[in-house]
């Protein structure tokens, strides 16, 4: 039996939203710990890691380890028929094929719920081992998916460059050339407007527009964005979910041949 | 020319 209450319900709207562009079927792995994803884009090119841990839900009722199937569009077309200050909750009976979403508005005057079936979905599960990084960039998440999406506009690859002067991201295209350079600050009026850049060793990388402008769909769960790179692995880009957990995405550089 | 590597030449399957 399965029972999870989450008194923010909108949050899981959001998780849905950032991780439905990129994945289409995904198991929802439930275990004391909390609720977590692990799946890889159909190309294999980039890696998505959500966590909700259990101490963030008011209600956490997991008595024993479940793997569950979910097309992410039919659950985010579930979830949309929720108000946004409904509480949600996630029920499944042991050996179920389907899970039951229900939405309680705050005053408790209107009760829904909504069963969608589960599928059997094969996926391999990645280790992913703790790797120290030559540089690490904290950011406004605003800030970060504004020059995504303008480079895209220029160019399909990033090449995201750290070096003492600060992070350098550009772009070449057909109509030309992008580059924006950013350095630490640190004088700002809240520490979500910081932009803190941490270097062990200068490092650049180039990375698919595509996927990091797919990525930034998480930007409202989080005023900031951590970056860690590391050349030779893929770039991490995490957004946390307060006092929950984390939404991270991994994704391969591609590399000169 | 650049090349996209994939997730799985990093990660491997636990």
């Amino acid at each position: 039996m399965l029972e999870l209450r989450l008194v923010q319900g909108s949050l899981l709207k959001k998780v849905l939203d950032a991780i439905k562009e990129l994945v289409k079927d995904a198991n929802f792995d439930c275990s004391t710990t909390g609720f977590s994803l692990q799946a890889m884009d159909s190309s294999h090119v980039a890696l998505v890691s959500l966590l909700l841990r259990a101490e963030g839900f008011e209600h956490y009722r997991c008595d024993r380890n479940l793997s569950m199937g979910m097309n992410l569009d039919n659950m985010a077309k579930m979830l949309k028929c929720s108000g946004n200050d409904d509480i949600i909750t996630i029920k499944a009976d042991d050996g179920s094929d389907s899970v039951t979403f229900m939405f309680e508005s705050p005053t408790q005057d209107k009760i829904s719920d909504f069963e969608m079936k589960l599928m059997d979905i094969d996926s391999e599960h990645l280790g992913i081992p703790e790797a120290e990084y030559h540089a690490i960039i904290r950011m406004p998440s605003a800030e970060f998916a504004k020059i995504c999406r303008d480079l895209a506009s220029i160019g399909d690859t990033v090449v995201i460059s750290v070096s003492k002067e600060g992070v350098k991201f550009s772009t070449r295209g057909d109509i030309g050339a992008a580059n924006v350079v950013l350095r630490q600050n640190t004088t700002v009026d809240k520490p979500e407007e910081a932009t803190i850049i941490e270097m062990n060793e200068p490092v650049s990388l180039t990375f698919a527009l595509r996927y990091m402008n797919s990525f930034t769909k998480a930007t409202p769960l989080s005023n900031i964005v951590t970056i860690s790179l590391s050349s030779e692995l893929p770039v991490v880009v995490e957004y946390k979910i307060a006092e929950m957990g984390y939404i991270r995405f991994y994704l391969a550089p591609k590399i000169e041949e | 020319v650049n090349a996209q590597r994939q997730i799985t030449s990093f990660f491997s399957k636990t």
